[in-house]
């Protein structure tokens, strides 16, 4: 057999900016802890890697400390749009999901797409429905919503300005 | 945004990535790192690609295949074609972020060119770590 591995990123974060303290950096590390061991477990018992890398984005899906699923940021709108893509190697097999809202775990509904589905994308109300027929699970807003990432929101709500969680803003021109 | 690359027992590679956009952004806009081709990619020939950082970047440069380009078409390290893309290639148009890939020989490269990347690893052979770097 040969060797084996996976990694992960948690994206980039705010409280880098001098806000990191012992007990949020030991939050963090714990949550990327359990994800590698999720993924880690399952290459390690001979499964697939397509596995190992759903099962590791869920956990972190399922934490308000990173930005996706329960942690997803604010939009202009005070939604959470999220997006998904998940792709295998083997086959190159991709399922992609966009403009999400309310599902726990958008990366299953991209699975979904890549598996059970002839399309590769699907976006919005579209992807909505698809994982609904699923039977993927739902979420309502409060299930969403954290202090933290609404004050974010409420920092730059009514410009034209959008921020990535490692910088102030971004100009919102790009070519 | 989260992300996972793997290579199991069989040396297929699969790359997953999630994400929430970004704060404030305008109703609609798709692109952030969770699109096919620009920050998620996988093929067995070459590597595992999940990136994260400014969405719109990663769209422009195609970052993930790009990675998967080099290594097939120039003949590069896995290593080699990640520090290209992320310390060179996105630069030049004003992208920032990073990505983790791995190949089919489970090698594991973990480029970023900004501040505060939380990562985490493990190898078969014993090589693990969770880590933010500052």
């Amino acid at each position: 057999m040969a060797r084996f591995a996976i990694a992960l990123h948690g994206g980039a974060g705010t409280l880098i900016k001098g806000n990191m303290t012992p007990d949020k950096e030991k939050a963090y590390k714990k949550v990327l802890s359990e994800a590698l061991q999720k993924g880690y477990t399952v290459l390690e018992n001979d499964g697939a890697a397509v596995d190992a890398v759903q099962e590791a984005v869920m956990c972190m899906e399922d934490s308000a400390l990173f930005n996706a699923g329960k942690g997803s940021v604010f939009s202009a709108n005070g939604t959470h749009e999220m997006e998904a893509a998940i792709m295998e190697g083997k086959t190159r097999k991709a399922g992609a999901v966009a403009l999400l809202t309310g599902i726990k775990n958008p990366i299953s509904v991209a699975r979904d797409v890549m598996e059970k589905s002839q399309h590769v994308f699907l976006l919005g109300q579209g992807a909505l429905e698809f994982a609904k027929s699923m039977d993927h699970v739902l979420q309502d807003s409060k299930y969403f919503y954290d202090e933290f990432r609404y004050q974010q929101w409420q920092e730059i709500k009514g410009s034209s300005q959008f921020q990535l969680d490692h910088s102030k803003s971004k100009n919102s021109k790009f070519g | 945004t989260v992300g996972a690359v793997a290579c199991d027992r069989r040396s297929n590679l699969a790359a997953a990535t999630s994400t929430g956009g970004m704060t404030n952004k305008m109703i609609g806009r798709l692109g952030d790192s969770a699109v096919p081709g620009a920050g998620n990619y996988a093929n067995n020939k070459t590597c595992a690609v999940s990136c994260t950082g400014s969405g719109e970047y990663f769209l422009r440069g195609v970052v993930a295949y790009d990675v998967s380009c080099l290594m097939e078409m120039k003949n590069m390290t896995l290593q080699e074609a990640a520090e290209e893309v992320i310390q060179r290639r996105i630069l030049e148009i004003g992208g920032d972020g990073g990505l983790i890939a791995v190949d089919a020989e489970a090698n594991i490269s973990l480029p970023f060119n900004t501040e505060g990347m939380y990562r985490a690893f493990q190898t078969s052979d014993g090589v693990a770590g969770v880590k933010i770097y500052k």
